[in-house]
């Protein structure tokens, strides 16, 4: 992996999103993924829809929480359409078919926990969804959460769902960092992102990394390095 | 604890004046006063526990007032966050096949 990467310098990742008071973290880190990915492959950036993956699950309380890969098994089914053809209500509703999918996946893959692995695939492919006890996030504002606060967030007990968009180290006392998008909405933390250490599978942050792999067109020239 | 050792807590003019700003910046409006001196408490617990978690972060992060900040972990965990038993339902790795 090189040194460092970010996607949002590519323009591969769309704003933070915001939840609101519904467990659809799963939802939103998943379809996060897929935007980048689409874009990474295609260079179109679009706002995928969240309620459509809430809508369409075979969960019956989609706010009550979920895995990414119940989102990828919509995404591989129906395809996503936009997010404004299909606008996020925060609670499940009924399936609604008809729109126009802009954007599909073909399979979604189980990734090594092992962190150096998991950069590198960064840097090559795209960002990752990963899961996260997210208890310290409750009073994040900014910099990087580091090694030695995460006896307050185990790594055992995963309750939250996010997107690794990149990687870094600060040049103070040479910390090295995950860079994570998050589903609170762009006024909280980094513009609705946060940094996490990264090395030491600070808050299970490395512990379940999936991703989807997008569709391929024909004469796709894909975006081939991550910035650093 | 041992933070505010160093830190001292906001005496409460400057706690209201906090939790008044908070107010303000998140729109937060309670339903009564016992709520609004309820939500006040557990303000004052949060600001507490990010200025612990501050100084565990050796100046790299900055933990403090956030929306979240009149919530108790418990609310907090149930209107955000959903358990994920993910280590349960990972794949198990596959051992090497017999040649």
């Amino acid at each position: 992996a090189p040194p460092s990467c970010d996607w949002r310098k590519a323009g591969a990742v769309t704003p933070a999103k915001d939840q609101g008071l519904c467990g659809s973290c799963w939802a939103f880190a998943a379809v996060a993924n897929i935007e980048s990915l689409w874009f990474i492959r295609h260079q179109d950036l679009y706002n995928l829809s969240v309620q459509q993956v809430l809508d369409c699950s075979r969960l019956q309380v989609a706010c009550g929480g979920g895995f990414p890969w119940d989102a990828f098994t919509v995404a591989w089914m129906y395809g996503l359409t936009q997010e404004e053809q299909y606008p996020y209500i925060g609670c499940q509703s009924l399936c609604k078919s008809g729109h126009q999918a802009v954007a599909s996946i073909k399979i979604f893959q189980f990734l090594s926990s092992d962190e150096k692995k998991l950069a590198a695939h960064i840097a090559t492919r795209g960002p990752v969804t990963v899961g996260i006890n997210a208890n310290l996030l409750q009073f994040y504002v900014e910099g990087i959460i580091t090694k030695n606060m995460t006896c307050h967030c185990n790594p055992e007990e995963i309750n939250h769902a996010v997107l690794l968009v990149g990687y870094g180290l600060a040049p103070e006392k040479k910390t090295p960092y995950w860079i994570v998008k998050n589903s609170w909405g762009p006024e909280w933390g980094e513009e609705g992102f946060f940094r996490i250490y990264r090395g030491g599978n600070a808050c299970g942050i490395a512990s379940l990394p999936v991703t989807a792999m997008v569709h391929e067109g024909a004469f796709d020239a894909a975006i081939e390095s991550c910035p650093p | 604890p041992d933070v505010l050792d160093t830190a001292p807590e906001p005496s409460m003019v400057e706690l209201i004046q906090l939790f008044q700003d908070f107010m303000s910046r998140f729109n937060k409006t309670y339903s009564n006063p016992e709520e609004q001196h309820r939500r006040l408490l557990i303000f004052r617990q949060n600001l507490a526990t990010a200025r612990a978690l501050e100084e565990a972060g050796q100046g790299l992060a900055q933990f403090g007032v956030t929306r979240f900040s009149d919530l108790t972990e418990e609310e907090f965990r149930a209107q955000l966050l959903s358990p994920m038993p993910g280590h349960t339902l990972r794949p198990a790795a596959q051992s090497p096949s017999k040649p």
